[in-house]
């Protein structure tokens, strides 16, 4: 079956 | 007889999607690039990093036909792509197109106001997706988004 790659990485929200 | 795979990448397709040459929107493009984004593992995160490019255009066809791809598959692509737009990486790059620090002052207008639309539109479709409010909230503190 398909890999499901999840990432949850994010960045902050720029001001 | 069917139509052979398809194996158009998601760039060629983005790339027909929002070609400032097109009269109108290629909603077959568009179409196929939504499929194309599900269908792919990493899908969502490249779909998200194509858009964002496109949206932030100095060609404003080029940009509103990126907005009318990304209003579409948010409609129709699904969870993955949901959380990925939901994402401050993304939403930072919507950012960048309406706010004077960055790109706002040169971004066409129709472009800015189609992006404070689709984003409002998303905190009222998308509540779970929290980060989207946190944006726009942060948009309307700096008097953005008009009151």
């Amino acid at each position: 079956s398909k890999i499901q790659y999840h990432d949850d990485s994010d960045e902050d929200l720029l001001e | 007889m069917a139509a052979p795979p398809d194996e158009e990448s998601l760039e060629s397709r983005i790339n027909k999607a929002t070609n400032p040459l097109n009269r109108e929107i290629d909603w077959d493009n568009v179409k196929a690039f939504c499929e194309l984004l599900s269908n792919e593992p990493e899908g969502p995160q490249l779909a998200t990093r194509l858009l964002a490019h496109k949206i932030q255009s100095p060609q404003e066809w080029e940009a509103m036909q990126a907005l009318t791809v990304l209003e579409t598959c948010m409609k129709n692509c699904g969870k993955r792509f949901h959380s990925e737009v939901g994402k401050f990486r993304f939403l930072n790059e919507l950012i960048k197109v309406v706010s004077p620090k960055y790109l706002g002052s040169r971004a066409p207008e129709a472009v800015k106001k189609k992006v404070l639309e689709v984003m409002y539109s998303w905190t009222v479709s998308l509540p779970e997706e929290t980060k989207i409010s946190d944006a726009y909230q942060m948009l309307k503190k700096q008097g953005i988004v008009k009151q």
